[in-house]
């Protein structure tokens, strides 16, 4: 996964995401395709989750799937989380859910019960940060106000790093592979490489929806195992997403 | 040019949007979910339309399970533990997930692993 907040030179944060999944879980030969990833591209749907008739906040979802890995509470934050690796990771959990031991959340839960009820940028930033979980993961989260954007490096226990943006320091934007964002990722997987090299050519002065979708249909940022890209904009309150394929030569991942 | 070789790193790609071309696969559809429902009602919507596509995901899992496990034991374990665990996730996702299984006809426990799947992924 690829997930970019951006803030313009106008203080309007945008949110962009390509959503990776399937790999190892099957290579359709014939099709230079994983076999996952093409069973979940026609289960993409966009949700309007309503109260009283009214938007409490919009997902982007598998549909089946009750948790959130990508969403929007118009006008207030956006958020997408990244699979994050580590050997203390969602095995641990399980088992230990299994064992009795159940006050961590699962990862998909946090991020619905965010989208549901937290009201602001910093309620939902320290949900997301101090929530104990059964598996680790990237956060990345888009408010409504400048410099505020941010990735939450998690543990299962712990918040490990919080990257904020920072015009000052020259970071008008946040970006998260599956890397933390303090190491190289790792040399056969480097996405982070080439989609910073297409931020900074596109430059803040011109950064927007267009120019960050052509950031995320860039290989290998675009690659065999993205099923979908999502744009938000939270000061309009809009979440765009669509289905995406990557013609050969592409990387599996 | 680095475009065909691995990693197959692009130049940078411009006037891709609107979303068009061999890259783009087809919009997607939207659909309201009304939290003011039960849970077990609020995805019938979603589910009656994706039905056959759910049906058609879970096969592949159970393929991809069967490939590793041949004697089908996975899933049998996929089908009688993991039905036992959905009592303990937190509602509403609890009857959220039971509703999703009654609508699509897919087993409660492949449900389960469908909506556990990313700390089961990370073994």
């Amino acid at each position: 996964c690829t997930s970019v907040v951006a803030q313009d030179e106008k203080g309007k944060l945008l949110h962009g995401r390509n959503l990776d999944f399937g790999l190892f879980l099957g290579w359709d030969v014939k099709n230079k395709s994983w076999a996952i990833s093409e069973k979940l591209k026609p289960l993409v749907v966009n949700l309007n989750f309503k109260r009283n008739n009214q938007t409490v906040f919009k997902s982007t979802n598998f549909a089946g799937y009750v948790g959130m890995l990508t969403g929007i509470k118009p006008h207030i934050f956006t958020l997408t989380m990244n699979e994050r690796f580590s050997l203390d990771g969602g095995y641990i959990g399980i088992l230990e859910w299994i064992l009795g031991q159940r006050d961590g959340m699962w990862m998909s839960f946090l991020t619905r019960s965010v989208l549901e009820n937290a009201n602001s940028y910093d309620e939902a930033k320290s949900l997301l940060a101090q929530t104990k979980m059964l598996a680790p993961a990237y956060f990345i989260l888009g408010g409504n106000q400048t410099g505020q954007g941010c990735i939450i490096t998690r543990s299962r226990e712990l918040s490990i790093d919080v990257l904020e943006i920072d015009v000052k320091l020259g970071r008008w934007y946040v970006l998260e592979t599956n890397y933390d964002h303090w190491k190289e990722p790792f040399f056969l997987d480097d996405r982070r490489t080439p989609a910073m090299k297409c931020l900074n050519q596109t430059t803040q002065a011109n950064i927007s929806v267009k120019t960050l979708y052509d950031v995320l249909s860039t290989k290998p940022v675009l690659n065999k195992l993205t099923t979908y890209t999502t744009l938000m904009q939270v000061s309009e309150g809009t979440l765009e997403s669509y289905i995406r394929d990557c013609p050969n030569p592409c990387m599996p991942w | 040019s680095a475009q065909f070789v691995p990693p197959y790193t692009e130049d940078c790609r411009t006037d891709m949007y609107p979303p068009n071309g061999p890259t783009f696969k087809g919009p997607v559809k939207w659909y309201t979910i009304d939290l003011d429902l039960p849970p077990s009602k609020r995805w019938t919507a979603v589910i009656s339309d994706k039905k056959n596509d759910l049906v058609d995901m879970i096969q592949a899992i159970r393929d991809l399970a069967d490939a590793f496990v041949p004697s089908g034991r996975l899933i049998e374990l996929v089908d009688i533990a993991l039905p036992l665990m959905v009592d303990t996730l937190p509602n509403p996702f609890r009857e959220e997930i039971k509703g999703i299984a009654a609508v699509s006809g897919v087993p409660l426990g492949e449900v389960v692993l469908f909506n556990i799947f990313y700390e089961v992924f990370t073994v």
